[in-house]
């Protein structure tokens, strides 16, 4: 259950800055 | 009343953990225990005490150290220290993640989503305005081939009349 | 009682509070433990050089257990009001506090439909750039088709000028004219002659 927590919340911690990353260059792409 | 930094806080409780822990392990009780060997040895009973006391002291307090060194923990409370300070005004209960992380992530990609809609507002609005200056040169363009398909149709049908005249002159000048 | 598993706290240290504090308080117990068994090695060792003593080490090992006994209650008890301080005020994101990394859901606050509308927004944009594109490349196309066209109509009616230069240059200043006045010379000419014809015929 802990390593679940830690898990999940680690995800939540780096995931969104990943897909950030992706989104951006997914935009800057579709505008160039 | 005085805020006190989360580090601070946690040596102040292991403090005090240890201060009553001591205190419910108190000498009296320790020689309750112990009695006979105490009535037998009462100096060493005194001498093996302290030194209980100032192990378990030592050995905790090097524990805390090390969880603090390990973790790093002094700097992440500190900066949870100032986390904390920076948003002390807002008073509400903050956001927290929902559990659906498509959900959450809707905030996190928004931004990025207005700036490229903005940009691609930007660019429909100078692009409309080019074709707008294209548009009327194009309406130039067609009026003034209008003009030059007239001028070339007047001296075309000029020529036409030209050249009746001159199959008119022909007949003229051919009879008998 | 449901457990509260402090994911935003473990989102912010990288571990759970309760896994710290457990940590702590195993690290702990084990020393008590284990300065308890020195102490009482200690006394067994001393009790050794004490000569006909009546102490046996089973009596000692009772007393270490009794002491021991309520240490571990007093620890227990003590672990466990610093364990809710811990978790109250040291392990703990207070309740209106945001980390750095989720601040967007602050600044910027989405919702799944405003999101929705925005990319059916950008798509709705996308298409009518694309439009616009090729707007402007039909636009340029046909202004490409008219300076050809124009260029033509000039060159035609170039043409046009120059046969009249030529004319002018020999003296014939509008064709029309000339032909006019060509055509009536010549019916006049033709009228002089039958009269001339008609005149001989009857000589």
């Amino acid at each position: 259950f802990d390593e679940i927590i830690v898990d999940i919340a680690t995800k939540r911690k780096w995931y969104p800055r990943k897909i950030l990353e992706c989104v951006i260059r997914t935009l800057k792409a579709q505008l160039e | 009343g005085t805020t006190m930094s989360r580090v601070e806080l946690l040596d102040t409780m292991v403090d005090t953990f240890l201060e009553k822990l001591v205190a419910a392990g108190s000498y009296q009780r320790f020689t309750d225990c112990y009695k006979h060997f105490y009535q037998l040895q009462p100096e060493m009973t005194q001498r093996i005490y302290d030194k209980f006391v100032s192990q378990l002291q030592t050995s905790i307090r090097e524990e805390i150290s090390e969880i603090k060194e390990e973790g790093n923990l002094e700097a992440v409370l500190n900066s949870l220290d100032r986390i904390v300070e920076e948003g002390k005004e807002h008073q509400e209960p903050a956001w927290r993640p929902s559990g659906i992380p498509e959900k959450d992530l809707c905030s996190t990609v928004a931004p990025y989503l207005l700036q490229q809609r903005d940009a691609l507002r930007r660019h429909v609005q100078k692009q409309e305005a080019k074709n707008q200056e294209l548009a009327s040169a194009v309406l130039a363009g067609r009026r003034q081939v209008e003009e030059l398909q007239q001028q070339v149709q007047a001296r075309q049908q000029a020529w036409q009349a030209l050249h009746r005249e001159q199959r008119e002159l022909l007949s003229v000048l051919r009879a008998p | 009682m449901s457990v509260d598993p402090m994911a935003y706290e473990a989102q912010f240290f990288g571990f759970t509070p309760q896994t710290c504090l457990l940590r702590i308080y195993i690290a702990f117990q084990d020393y008590l433990f284990e300065v308890m068994q020195a102490v009482e090695q200690v006394i067994l060792k001393k009790m050794e050089g004490i000569p006909d003593c009546e102490i046996s080490p089973i009596q000692i090992r009772k007393c270490t257990e009794k002491f021991l006994c309520f240490m571990k209650g007093r620890f227990d008890n003590l672990f466990g009001k610093m364990e809710q301080l811990f978790l109250q005020l040291i392990l703990r994101i207070p309740a209106n506090i945001l980390l750095p990394e989720d601040k967007c859901q602050e600044t910027h606050p989405c919702t799944e439909e405003e999101f929705h509308l925005l990319r059916k927004e950008i798509e709705e944009l996308q298409e009518r750039y694309k439009t616009e594109l090729c707007t402007k490349q039909a636009l340029l196309a046909e202004l490409e088709e008219q300076r050809i066209v124009q260029a033509k109509l000039k060159e035609t009616l170039t043409l046009f000028d120059e046969l009249e230069n030529i004319g002018r240059a020999h003296g014939t200043s509008d064709f029309r004219e000339s032909l006019v006045s060509l055509v009536q010379n010549s019916r006049k000419l033709q009228n002089i002659r039958d009269t001339v014809e008609q005149e001989s015929k009857r000589l």
